[in-house]
């Protein structure tokens, strides 16, 4: 991984005695390199790998007797810190219901973990109502009544014949004569460039104000997830970010790139297709995943 | 490139920059790069443009190597798999339209019997195109699904049965030896009909879709890929490497949600999007 390279970039280096500024600039390119390859964003590199140098020629580094280690540490701080500082926890309102909006591209992970997050929530004490919200793909309305018979909580649906905004309305009313202190809201997975689609999602936050707007982005996504996080962030203000599919072997740089243009947390983890398989995200174990 | 007027280092950076923003990877595109700084020497390029144009051939070459023209007269069976969320289900739907437009006869098999409604989902692109599909119920066998598919397509001598799968990841290996086996069932029952594989990949996939196309062809030998959601800004890039180092081809691209939002797949309005 990463360490190897630096180590041997750092070992061709060994006998010109002191190392310059010059040497370690150029041992970070591994750090560039393991990066892009990591699916980190171009230009998100770029900006990172230039910070990580202001402290890679500092004092630590160049006096170091092992500097490729002292390079390694630098650079999982400053990544972690990057992607953490995170809250793994839903804001809840203080008077219920809580509302939490999914948002992302299509077939990112939104309704699964609409699921998931029920299922977490019910464990956690509360009265969750899934909110079937997308009218457009099919059988997808079945498919949260599925996952909501599973959870054995309920699912508010008026059908794919009705404006989502009024579906949300109706769910909030229905959640408070029904007791439920969380609303979920699934919409249609969408492009962040579809104009009607963005604003249908605008619109349905007008209306109902959620507490909490959780983007979901599959920790496959390359070099686009910077396009993606920044036009939902900038058209919705999301709150946080579900990382889904990190059972798979992907080094996951989305994550890095997310958090670097939204700075917003990524607050939860989807860890495989079982309600179960929903995790807090835990920043310091990415950050080691990204570099391989 | 109408900024640069001589070929310098500054341009080849500017290609490198470009061909990674669009998931070609890092070390795909110095190697590219590299073969592009030889043939420029070799061939005295001495004009931007024309080593942009040298550039698009040398990607649209790759990607275009090895195409023969598809016999598409034999019946056949197209197995569709990819990762979760890729679009499997939704291709198949649009191959449906375009085949059944064409004037043959499909035939759907529900072989994804795990995930909460999807065999419904099937079913509403069935009944949206006008095809059959054969189904049993949901935690049903798979393997046993396309059994029965298969049977039904060769006794009402259909011109293309697609068989629909559950989507998995790679790295699940019991997954992926489940997948092996309806492959084998499928084979073992074709008799005259031909047997296709289709891996559908999200075009918003970063360098994981190599590892996707590696593995998925060594559990079922994959024939051709769609590419999907290239509607969106993701370029897709990466089946350039996937291209070079597998040999698989790109058959097909998705460019949206309906049933006609299916292409050819053509190397030079790949590479030309690719670069814009
Ligand atoms: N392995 C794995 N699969 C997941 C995970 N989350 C979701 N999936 C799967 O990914 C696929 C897509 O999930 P959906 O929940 O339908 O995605 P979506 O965002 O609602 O899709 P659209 O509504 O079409 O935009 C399904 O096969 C899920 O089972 C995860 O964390 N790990
Ligand atoms: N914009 C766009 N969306 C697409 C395209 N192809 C599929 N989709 C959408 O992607 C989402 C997932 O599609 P599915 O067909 O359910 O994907 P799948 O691979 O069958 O998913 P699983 O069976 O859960 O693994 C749906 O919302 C589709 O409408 C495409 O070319 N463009
Ligand atoms: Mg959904
Ligand atoms: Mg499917």
């Amino acid at each position: 991984g990463l360490a190897d390279k630096l180590q041997g970039a750092f070992d061709k280096l060994k006998g010109k005695g002191k190392l310059s500024e010059k040497d370690v600039k150029g041992a970070l390119r591994e750090v560039k390199l393991a990066l892009l390859e990591a699916d980190v964003n171009f230009k998100v590199v770029k900006k990172f790998v230039k910070k990580i140098e202001e402290r890679a020629v500092g004092h630590e580094v160049l006096t170091s007797l092992t500097p490729a280690q002292q390079v390694i540490k630098i650079v999982n701080e400053e990544l972690t810190e990057l992607m953490g500082g995170t809250q793994s926890k839903i804001t809840f309102a203080s008077n219920p219901p809580t509302i939490i909006m999914m948002a992302g591209l299509q077939g990112a992970g939104k309704t699964t973990t609409v699921g998931k997050l029920a299922k977490l929530l019910k464990s956690q004490g509360k009265n969750p109502l899934l909110v079937a919200a997308d009218i457009y793909r099919p059988a997808a309305i079945k498919q949260l009544q599925v996952l909501g018979e599973k959870v054995e909580q309920p699912v508010f649906t008026m059908g794919d014949k009705q404006d989502p905004v009024d579906i949300a309305k109706a769910a909030i009313s229905h959640a408070e004569s029904n007791g439920n202190d969380v609303v979920i809201i699934d919409t249609a997975g969408r492009l962040h460039i579809d104009e009607a689609l963005m604003d249908e999602l605008k619109n349905v936050k007008k209306a109902v104000k959620p507490h909490e707007i959780l983007l979901v982005v599959d920790s496959m996504t390359g070099q686009d997830a910077v396009n993606v996080a920044e036009n939902f962030d900038q058209a919705l203000g999301v709150d946080g970010v579900v990382l889904t599919k990190l059972d798979g072997d992907a080094r996951g740089g989305a994550a890095l790139s997310i958090s670097s243009v939204t700075g917003k947390p990524i607050k939860f983890g989807g860890f495989g297709e079982k309600l179960e398989d929903l995790r807090e995200f835990h920043p310091d174990r990415m950050a080691s995943r990204i570099l391989g | 490139f109408s900024k640069f007027t001589s070929i310098d280092e500054e341009l080849f950076e500017e290609l490198e920059e470009i061909l990674i923003q669009a998931d070609v990877g890092v070390h795909t595109t110095m190697n590219l790069v590299d073969d592009l700084r030889e043939k420029a020497k070799e061939e005295n390029i001495k004009e931007p443009k024309d080593l942009n144009e040298l550039f698009k051939n040398q990607l649209i070459e790759i990607l275009s190597q090895g195409e023969e023209k598809e016999d598409s007269e034999q019946p056949t069976i197209l197995m569709v798999v990819g990762v979760n969320g890729a679009g499997k289900t939704t291709t198949i739907g649009k191959i449906a339209q375009r085949t059944k437009e064409a004037g043959m006869k499909v035939l759907l098999g529900a072989g994804d019997t795990f995930r909460a409604a999807a065999i419904d989902q099937l079913k509403v692109w069935g009944s949206r195109v006008g095809v059959d599909i054969i189904a049993h119920q949901e935690g049903a066998d798979s393997a046993a699904v396309a059994y029965d598919a298969v049977q039904a397509a060769k006794s009402r001598g259909v011109d293309l049965l697609i068989v629909d799968t559950a989507g998995r990841l790679h790295t699940q290996s019991n997954l992926m030896q489940e997948l092996e086996k309806v492959k084998r069932v499928i084979t073992r029952e074709a008799g005259e009909m031909r047997v296709e594989v289709l891996l559908v990949l999200d075009a918003t996939t970063g360098q994981n879709a190599v590892n996707q196309a590696k593995l998925f062809n060594d559990a079922v030998a994959i024939d051709g890929i769609a590419l999907t959601k290239l509607d969106g800004t993701a370029k897709g890039g990466v089946v350039i490497a996937i291209k070079e180092e597998l040999g698989i081809p790109i058959k097909l691209i998705g460019v949206g949600e309906s049933a006609e939002d299916l292409q050819d797949f053509e190397a030079e309005s790949f590479i030309e999007a690719l670069f814009n």
